[in-house]
């Protein structure tokens, strides 16, 4: 119930927004109640299943703000058992304006506190930064999910990421763990990308998930039609790779 | 002297990093005097251009929070014409700590101050987010040039980038000028790709530049080796690209 997984990942264009959309959907197909959060200003989440702009409101900016109910804020998308807390530019000004307040690392934690009975998995698309927005969707989430693109700059910034949660651990948010790193848009053209794969697995051999997400076109043009790409384009390549995912998520967690 | 251009987009991965340090690098080659800064706490432009972390310091944040003066914290590449200041995760804590400062947008623009004489261009690498570190980035530019992915999401944000800069332009550097839109990750076999290629030509035409950067392999592997991409293979269509947006930006800005 509510098992709150936050996609993580301060690198920016890993494939975040699109694991944060696709393996909500998958996990929705398997039959499970899925609340997608967009913590991202840029609402990248939001277009991307779909909510036009101007039907956005209320949104988690709202919610943090004290506007309006955790309820008011979501939205129903055309996809069966997803739901979305939607955002935009306005949640930038969350960072700015709620720094001040004594439990800021808190604030998306409380905001869906009452959510918690009404789904069996919350998922947090984050922003590509480790500044408070970040540090509340750690704080958040029972699980991270950390994608990384197979290039070089990848493993550079996984050190700090990993520091960071170290802290959130320590500080705020004891029971937090790592589900797992997923190796996203590999391109199976070059050296590169099976070198950084070898990397990842020799210094994460716990955490590196089996399932590998490949480059493909269609998944790319999926968030124009604001559709994951299981109802884009089921027989793709990466609608297969998300769902062995939302599987394998499944499993690491107990819940097959 | 002392041409200052801020490579800013809040939207990740587009290639803004890339970009500073092949830009830089060709500058570097047509004559040019070139300051690298690396202005965002994942140090990518820091380890792309070969200065190892252990090296690193000082950094840009020892010069922001007064420990050391700006040209210590300089330091010479393997290239000719080519210095940089460095960044790592310590930078993130000036975004939080300098805050309260009274002046605090202009940091980076006071910072670079004694150091105009010493080059004809300082290139800004900025971090994925509209947050402090960006809105020095943006006060302390002469120009701004604003890297995108023809994907879906890259015309999303532009919206959000463009009313910043004109805030910016409005209370905190009237005289700073978008220099242009540059298309990188250029992958012709994608329908999208030309489609949000053509939109940004229709909507920003003053803006788009002629120069696009061409998806390749050898360009994502030469930050692994500390090169920019005309020392890495000079022959590569990336470098060819690169040089070819040096020549537009001088150009552009009239200096030919
Ligand atoms: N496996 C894939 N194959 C092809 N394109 C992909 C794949 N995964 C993501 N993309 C595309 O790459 C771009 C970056 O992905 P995405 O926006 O999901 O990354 P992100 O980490 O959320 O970025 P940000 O750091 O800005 O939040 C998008 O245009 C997306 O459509
Ligand atoms: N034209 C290109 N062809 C192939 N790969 C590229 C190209 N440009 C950039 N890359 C690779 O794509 C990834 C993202 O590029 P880069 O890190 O420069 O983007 P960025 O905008 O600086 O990211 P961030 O938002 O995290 O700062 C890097 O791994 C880089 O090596
Ligand atoms: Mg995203
Ligand atoms: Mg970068």
């Amino acid at each position: 119930m509510g098992t709150t997984i936050s996609i993580v990942n301060q690198k920016g264009g890993v494939g975040k927004t699109t694991t944060a959309i696709n393996l909500s959907a998958c996990l929705a197909e398997l039959g499970k109640r899925v609340l997608l959060v967009d913590a991202d200003p840029q609402g990248n989440a939001t277009s991307g299943i779909g909510i036009p702009r101007q039907a956005a409101r209320p949104q988690l900016y709202d919610v943090l703000a004290g506007f309006v109910e955790p309820r008011a804020a979501v939205k129903h998308t055309r996809f069966t058992r997803l739901d979305v807390i939607p955002s935009d530019i306005d949640l930038a000004g969350a960072e700015i304006e709620l720094s001040q307040l004594e439990e800021r690392e808190f604030m998306i934690q409380r905001a869906l506190q009452p959510l918690i009975i009404d789904y069996d998995f919350i998922v947090l698309d984050a922003p590509p930064s480790l500044g408070l927005l970040t540090v509340n969707c750690l704080t958040a989430a029972h699980y991270i999910l950390i994608p990384i693109q197979c290039e070089y700059y990848a493993l550079e910034g996984l050190g700090n990421l990993l520091s960071t949660i170290r802290k959130v651990r320590m500080s705020l948010n004891p029971s937090v763990l790592v589900l797992g790193i997923l190796r996203t848009m590999y391109d199976t053209r070059t050296n590169l990308a099976s070198q950084v794969s070898e990397e990842v697995e020799k210094h994460f051999p716990h955490w590196v998930l089996r399932t590998i997400i490949p480059r493909t076109v269609r998944l790319s043009e999926a968030p124009s039609h604001g559709m994951p790409i299981i109802y884009y384009d089921s027989r793709n390549v990466a609608a297969a790779a998300y769902r062995q995912l939302a599987q394998e998520v499944l499993e690491r967690l107990g819940e097959v």
